[in-house]
């Protein structure tokens, strides 16, 4: 399983739709300060689940709408969605390639999808569970957070250690 | 569930070990749990000696010390428990240039299992990427990305 | 006492906007007492918008944006009561090259009244240095200093 | 008044006798990862009397004592002089020129001094008091301590501003 695609609109700064593809190796994302190197991060951390706001740098859902800016509009709403090859079936589902879907719109609203299907939260969370993507901590390290591995409490880091057992 | 945990906690140390003396050149590591009679709920202590100084408490290590460690500890669990892809926000902002060069090295050796994706300012890291994606904003708060280099032909394409 | 405070909040409130337009090259700060009924012990709150964008949260700020604004109020501070010196460590690491080029120009403009001390990785604040101390440990776990660059004569002197 | 120099004697990783001279302007301290240059901020810290051992990064008062190397043993004492050009007579003393000294031994006992006469911390303190220098929080910023001034809740925040007042 590899991570292929990531199409984000109207996530925070991500104002028109904007399209990745990834291959395998290493891929840099590179930008000058408040470009949106994070805000693809958050994306990804987004469209996989994440519902703790503050691990999205937001206080409420409707945050990471892109919220306008001097030359653009505020939208109604935002979407990502990853796109996932599947083909040596490390997900639980019979499709060759996955695509997770997450919305939410100005009114609170979220929605989720599989492949094109409307699904619920818990669904996409059974979908990558024990499969080293999603909620796990150590498989995305938002800016800043690397020095927490240590710094936490030594009870605190157990739940890192668990996550692998 | 205690075996399984154990089981791991072993695994995870071992390859700590490795990872931390191929990132320092040398030193040692310890994990262990604080109450190894109560296995399922104890805390976990990190013990790790830099290569050259006495044994140090976690407190006392330097910025990029603390980095490579928590970079050791992560790339252990990866390796117990491998994940499709990582995404690392400016980990290496800590680390001077040789760390930057190590950072790199190791990171290239897990690509085999895991895709990588670095946001970084530092130029050693994107030296090292396979791929380079530029985000800028042409249009005042809004993102748009700019540019692909290959890593076959170093170039830029179309960084405009 | 009252009064000091108020007189100093309004100080601090007004230069912590002229270094932010000098810093961003543009936008709005906002130093507010969140009960100004009771002077004395309320808390502060700070808004910032960023050249381009709208009204932000500070939460939403990136990396960067961050250490530009704290900066900023740091400095807006130390006009309002000056300090003959002040150490900054590693305060450049979330910078782009063009942010650690205004960052070490805006300290510039301190240096009549204050000493700065900076500890760095980066070569855009290196070279911005008058004097230029390396840390180095020639024998394990041991500190020595081993150079002294002055600025007059651009070339390290026994880096050896 | 200004920093004219610093000399460190057993504190952290300076186990050797080590000065350095400052003049006006911006001074960088470079060097790889771990070689000691932090450890010259919090020796500035606590000459100037830091009682807070967690603001450097000690867990007691004499873990900053260097505790040797592979090449060195342990030393019993630490020492830092810091001495300030007072030709403007910004420090409540007649002295053109003022040196502060701070020692700790092995035994938990610590000294101060100020142009070599035995002193007591309160009186580093008030010596300092209202210039500018010493515990107050914007004049040394430690590693990666920057972000704590826009992070922290806003009643927390009001001490900076207090310290201006
Ligand atoms: N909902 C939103 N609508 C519009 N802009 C937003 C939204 N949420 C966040 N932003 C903006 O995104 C910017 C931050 O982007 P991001 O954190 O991705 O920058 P970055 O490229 O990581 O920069 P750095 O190199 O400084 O870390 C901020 O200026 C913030 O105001
Ligand atoms: N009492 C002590 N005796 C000996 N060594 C010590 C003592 N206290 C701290 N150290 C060592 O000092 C080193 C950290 O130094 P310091 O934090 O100054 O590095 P630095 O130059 O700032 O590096 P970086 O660029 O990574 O921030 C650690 O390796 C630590 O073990
Ligand atoms: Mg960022
Ligand atoms: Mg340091």
């Amino acid at each position: 399983m590899y991570l292929k695609r990531l199409e984000l609109y109207g996530f925070k700064t991500f104002a028109e739709r904007t399209d990745l593809e990834f291959g395998p190796g290493i891929v840099a994302i590179v930008g000058p300060n408040g470009s949106g190197k994070s805000n693809i991060s958050d994306a990804i951390l987004w469209v996989l689940g994440e519902t703790a706001m503050k691990s999205l740098r937001s206080a409420k859902s409707t945050d990471v709408i892109f919220n306008g800016s001097d030359v653009r509009k505020a939208l109604g709403m935002a979407e990502v969605h990853i796109t996932l090859d599947n083909a040596d079936g490390a997900l639980p589902t019979d499709y060759t390639e996955v695509t997770v879907t997450r919305r939410v719109f100005r009114s609170g609203e979220s929605e989720y999808l599989i492949n094109r299907v409307p699904v619920r939260l818990r669904d996409v969370h059974d979908l990558f569970m024990d499969t080293g993507i999603g909620k796990q901590s150590y498989s995305i390290i938002s800016q800043g957070e690397v020095d927490a591995i240590l710094s936490t409490r030594s009870e605190d880091r157990r739940a890192l250690f668990e996550e692998v057992a | 569930c205690t075996e399984k945990f154990l089981t791991a906690f072993a695994a995870i140390a071992h390859e700590f070990q490795d990872l931390f003396l191929r990132l320092f050149g040398g030193g040692a590591t310890e994990l262990k749990l604080d109450d190894p009679t109560n296995v399922l709920e104890s805390g976990i202590e990190i013990n790790v000696t830099v290569p050259g100084k006495r044994n140090q408490n976690l407190l006392q290590l330097s910025g990029g010390e603390r980095a490579l460690t928590a970079l050791a500890l992560l790339l252990a669990m990866l390796r117990v428990k491998p994940s499709p892809f990582v995404v690392l926000d400016e980990i290496d902002a800590p680390l001077d240039e040789a760390n930057v060069g190590r950072y790199s090295e190791v990171l290239r050796d897990f690509t085999r299992d895991t895709q990588f994706l670095i946001i970084t300012h530092n130029k050693g890291t994107m030296e090292a990427a396979d791929v380079l994606y530029g985000v800028t904003m042409e249009k005042a708060g809004v993102s748009k990305i700019v540019s692909v280099r290959l890593a076959d032909h170093r170039e830029p394409v179309g960084t405009g």
